[in-house]
């Protein structure tokens, strides 16, 4: 099982956008996302959960040198939706847990967000696919998350 | 930039669970993701985002034949956390559009919203990674969907 997850690490480079109370309605994501890469900003993670009544919350993440211009970038578009709002996190630690399988391999998740939890570390973003799982956390726990990680899975991080 | 989009996929096997008012500090997702491993239950997507007045919500999506199942395993560990609630949609379609390089080539996350958008589907969850950016749809637009995505990046499905 140790063999599963080849590679721990941490990234403090990003920074996170987050547009609150969006209409859950066909045409929204498209809007942010073409603004967003006509800047020609380069996009990480995206994450969206279900709406509730009717509006959900977008959150990316993108280089911190961009941070800047990429809320401008957002701002012009969200003229369409007056309820909405833009918030920004410009520092944020994102700890990844990179393997095969993961899907088929159930206890890998739960050993990450188990060593997180055991070191105090608070997991505010989860995304996932096949061959990695990341959460980002405050940046000032970015150090201890990513140790935690390495003890956990018996590997030295690698960034 | 064709060649960087080399899958378009529609996955309607799965179901999606989604915990609301968790409280956001550490041990959460631990807890859940622990009840859920130890009962066997596969996990492919799990979304997070930001969380608002100390509280979020956690969805994650497993095979349709394990949902009974595994609403039962969460149920039980949810006993803490009195104000969260459970709900799930036993039916979704997940669409994926896999290549390399995504983070980079910041023209796919825009085509596949915008092909999604212009076919009046309506995106629920959102997921990416390096190679694959999956969106979540109600299981009546899935097929839609999934030839506007071949349409837009030039491929037939692989399913
Ligand atoms: C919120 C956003 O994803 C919207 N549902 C859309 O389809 O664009
Ligand atoms: C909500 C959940 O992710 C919580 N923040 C945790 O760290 O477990």
């Amino acid at each position: 099982e140790d063999i599963v997850v080849s590679e721990v690490s941490l990234d403090a480079s990003q920074s996170r956008v987050t547009l609150t109370r969006l209409p859950d309605v066909p045409g929204v994501a498209s809007r942010i996302f073409e603004a967003v890469a006509e800047g020609g900003v380069m996009v990480d993670m995206i994450v969206q959960n279900v709406s509730h009544h009717g509006h959900t919350n977008i959150s990316f993440t993108v280089p911190r040198e961009d941070i800047d211009r990429c809320l401008l970038l957002v701002r012009e578009v969200m003229e369409p939706w007056p309820e909405a709002e833009l918030q920004h996190d410009r520092q944020i630690a994102k700890l990844s847990v990179a393997g095969i399988g993961l899907r088929s391999h159930t206890g890998v998740g739960e050993r990450m967000f188990r060593a997180l939890a055991e070191s105090n570390v608070n997991v505010q973003l989860i995304n996932t696919s096949e061959i990695r799982i990341s959460a980002v956390v405050a940046i000032e726990q970015g150090e201890v998350a990513v140790k935690s990680l390495q003890q956990a899975f018996g590997l030295s991080a690698s960034r």
